[in-house]
């Protein structure tokens, strides 16, 4: 299964959960790779340190989609490969707004690796360009991290707006796997009132299990470590794993 | 002076900051005009509530810089002007791709308004890409908020790239008033770390005010407030009025 993680609002935890929750999937025994389309390549960096000095990156891959399978690296977690970004793709907005089937030239790099993983993870840049649309359009599911601050709802509706475009044009089976509560903080309202108008909102689709505010995620990627590594019996690691079953879960419902 | 707030890292304070570093220079006595170039409209949203719904948006003045005398609305705070931005704003950056003059098209705008303000701040999208080209292009001094994470330092790289592209293409005057630490907690090392670590890099550019992390500044834009109005003697709102008086005396010595 392929899922994207998309929110264009910036700094939501895309990065954070893609590395964690596929290191928590990859942990219970699935094999799992994980894609890093943001020129910022946190998550690259957040498993590997540095982006790799040599082969190809995500942005060949966009230029080729044959590349997929040399781009694939191992990392230190068992099962859990990643296809890194580096600054190259920082131009490939631009570039692709004229390239052949620019909406959809990651989705034949996806169909050509797709049998050999259990998982295909997407982390996704700040915004509603053409990466993250390549994005949607090779994905069989979304997961939308909303962090619980009052900002939280205002681009939902744009980023709606995107995946019933992208599900009439480029992918009629595109689904939402579910919204994820991020950076909940107990001891605030403002976390509360946010989590109750997004269940509002969504109901049944709002993941149970829900990310707490914690310093150790934080820091975690200055270790080049997920949270499950970096601190095993943390809030934070807990949740992940919490969250990698009810992923898991559903994806086998869907 | 024309500033553009600018970081493609996501959720970093971007549009806090252009709201209350705003609020504080018209508190002081200057009159202050707020673009808000992000499709997101936040800032918009913590000044106004709502978009407005009628009325030229930052996204016709793109179109057409003749409209932005009239895309000016009066905020609460006194002296403080917004050029609100709306939904619309999202396509601008496909669209612009093969407008004539597709960086300086806010430039023009700006120019024609610039007499009317002391201050002029531009909050950006989380990206690179035209809307912040063009608030760069526009602008005299950059303000980059960094939030006091680990990823705070990854992208910069690029981002200095971008400034030295802009000023010898674009604008050669630019010059970059100042880096801002926001969201710094005193409870954890990272935030002492990350502090430490940009100071290194960037020495005296970097404001000796530090915004630290509070729930009442995450809570202001809920009530469609700056810092400064919803809670005037918490520690943020002291910080962005300490950051206003740093800001105005940077401008007089640039
Ligand atoms: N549950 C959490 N508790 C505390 N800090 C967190 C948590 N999740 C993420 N963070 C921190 O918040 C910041 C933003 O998270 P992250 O970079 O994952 O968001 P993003 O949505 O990927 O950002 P961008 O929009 O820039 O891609 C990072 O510094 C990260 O370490
Ligand atoms: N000093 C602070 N303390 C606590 N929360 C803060 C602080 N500054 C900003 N926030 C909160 O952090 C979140 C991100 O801030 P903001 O939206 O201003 O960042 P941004 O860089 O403009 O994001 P984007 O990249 O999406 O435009 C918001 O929910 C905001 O309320
Ligand atoms: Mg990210
Ligand atoms: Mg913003």
């Amino acid at each position: 299964m392929v899922i994207a993680i998309v929110n264009q609002k910036g700094g939501v935890g895309k990065s954070t959960t893609t590395v964690n929750l596929g290191t928590g999937i990859a942990d219970i025994g699935y094999r799992v790779a994980i894609i890093d389309l943001d020129p910022q390549s946190n998550t690259t960096s957040s498993l590997l340190g540095k982006p790799p000095m040599d082969g190809p990156t995500v942005y060949d891959v966009l230029d080729d989609w044959k590349n997929a399978t040399n781009a694939l690296v191992r990392t230190e977690v068992e099962n859990l490969f990643l296809m890194p970004s580096n600054i190259n793709l920082a131009g490939a907005e631009i570039e692709l707004v004229s390239a052949i089937s620019r909406e959809t030239r990651l989705k034949r790099a996806v169909d050509s690796i797709r049998n050999d993983f259990d998982f295909i993870f997407v982390d996704c840049p700040p915004s509603l360009g053409l990466l993250t649309l390549n994005a949607m359009a090779a994905a069989d599911n979304l997961i939308v991290p909303i962090q619980c601050e009052y900002f939280a709802l205002e681009g939902l509706s744009k980023l709606m707006e995107t995946y019933e475009i992208v599900k009439e044009n480029l992918n009629p089976n595109l689904k939402i796997l579910g919204f994820l509560l991020t950076m909940y903080d107990t001891r605030t309202r403002l976390s509360l009132e946010v989590a109750e108008e997004v269940r509002k909102y969504f109901g049944d689709k709002v993941f149970k299990t829900i990310i707490p505010r914690s310093v150790r995620i934080s820091e975690a990627p200055g270790f080049s470590m997920p949270i499950q590594k970096f601190a095993p019996n943390s809030k934070g690691a807990i949740a992940y794993n919490e969250l990698a079953k009810e992923v898991v879960e559903r994806a086998q419902k869907s």
